[in-house]
């Protein structure tokens, strides 16, 4: 049974979908079989992987509206990785927020739709959410078992940060008491500024034992990966984002083993 | 008569937030009368004027409900600048989206907020914008004369922006039709990085003259300004932050007499 990881952080630009997209190929290069679910309207994680989201017939939109009576199998694509799918976005998502919340079932459309035989297809579901606390990233956290929390060692980042808590412990009591924070994971982190070692440690303390020991390094080669519609990995395996995020798929894994 | 810009990108960690409080506070130094409005729910710009957004007693969130009548001028707080005032940001917005979509009136709650006595009282207001194209991003172009599109010369950067540029089209030919791109604004632009260089020349070769000369270079004073809760020129004017809004102010000033 497949475990459901969301990547949330209503903080814009904090690394969710180039963690989503790198994660996942490190998940996979594990030989974990992974799914990546775009709910992003801006499609980043889904052009990324080479998808035209335009051109498809069914997308992940017309499954959520439940219209057609579509299984969720039926808008997985294939990736280059033979071990990672994905479930692109759709540009209608965009005006979901507006659409889905009329709905009296609103926040469990994405649960009702993963099915068991999705579930049984994979080891991992990681979804990619937008920059907003809205009813997408509240579908992905009321259908997930754990949620990363990516943030840049920066103020800004820990701003926000009890507004998150705050949906994070409601969906907790009210939709899904399965629901854990696995850990914020520092992103973006450059070794060379002071302001980083300070936002760093107060990051550790504020969050304790629910911060991933892994850290990922700021790292041009994530960017270059990226305008080459590539992870890191098959762009250059020496670098040192790969490096981090093998290690964080480790780290993963090993949280999952100990529960 | 003020003129109203909204800062606008749907991508998240562009520069938006960074934008409009040294942009702000640079227009208030060349002399110009400047309203900052916080339209995000997540407050950063209100947090790091100072404000603390949980304490007011009416907020903007009041104002645009208009159940209580009460004007935009009842909410505006003063800053450490004589000439720069602020409209902070309120929790409630981040329900907005769900709220206010059900109003008839929903694309304009703003622009009847906003008086001629508001607009006699400033030279500028810029508008602070969430990471996306909802209600609150609808409510700040449907009211505005110019749009800054904050733009990292990233891969990503570019993706989302054919979306943002549909919106526009559809709110001047619907709803506003004085509303116009002032620029894209290139941020954190990092001379090193031929990455930076071949994005910045697309950029270029995109919006041709719709780019600002002014590029916002990739600066740690920045950063270190904002978890000081100050702009970049209270707390380092020699940074090259500082010199880059100065810049963009005096561009931003001669754009709007040229019109
Ligand atoms: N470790 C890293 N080192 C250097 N650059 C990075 C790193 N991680 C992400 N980036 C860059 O930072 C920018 C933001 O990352 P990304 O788009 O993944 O964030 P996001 O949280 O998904 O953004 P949004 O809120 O818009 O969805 C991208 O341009 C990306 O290339
Ligand atoms: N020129 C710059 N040089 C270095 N860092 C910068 C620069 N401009 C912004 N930053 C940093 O980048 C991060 C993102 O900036 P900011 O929060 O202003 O973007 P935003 O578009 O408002 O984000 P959101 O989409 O979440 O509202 C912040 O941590 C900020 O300190
Ligand atoms: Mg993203
Ligand atoms: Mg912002």
């Amino acid at each position: 049974m497949a475990k459901i990881i969301s990547i949330v952080n209503q903080k814009g630009g904090v690394g969710k979908t180039t963690t989503t997209h790198n994660l996942g190929y490190a998940l996979a290069e594990e030989g974990e079989r992974t799914l990546l679910i775009d709910l992003d309207p801006q499609m980043n994680l889904s052009t990324t992987v080479g998808i035209d989201c335009y051109a498809q017939k069914n997308s992940i939109y017309d499954v959520l509206r439940d219209k057609k009576g579509l299984p969720l199998g039926s808008v997985v694509k294939k990736t280059e990785h033979d071990k990672m799918d994905i479930i692109p976005s759709a540009f209608e998502l965009s005006g979901a927020e507006i659409e889905f919340t009329k709905r009296i079932s609103s926040s469990s459309l994405l649960s009702r739709s993963i099915s068991n035989s999705i579930r049984e297809d994979y080891d991992y579901i990681l979804v990619d959410c937008p920059p907003s606390l809205g009813v997408l990233t509240i579908n992905s956290l009321s259908t997930s078992d754990y949620i990363i929390i990516p943030m840049q060692p920066e103020v800004y980042g820990l701003y926000g940060i009890d507004m998150l808590l705050s949906t994070y412990e409601e969906i907790q009591e009210e939709i899904n008491p399965k629901l854990e924070i696995m850990g914020v994971l520092i992103t973006m982190h450059d070794g060379r500024l002071s302001l980083h070692k300070e936002m760093t440690e107060k990051i550790n303390s504020y969050f304790k034992d629910n911060v991933f020991k892994t850290i990922i390094k700021t790292n041009t080669t994530l960017k270059e990966a990226q305008s080459n519609n590539q992870t890191v990995f098959e762009y250059d395996g020496r670098a040192r984002g790969a490096k981090d995020y093998e290690k964080l798929a480790r780290e993963v894994i090993e949280y999952v083993k100990e529960r």
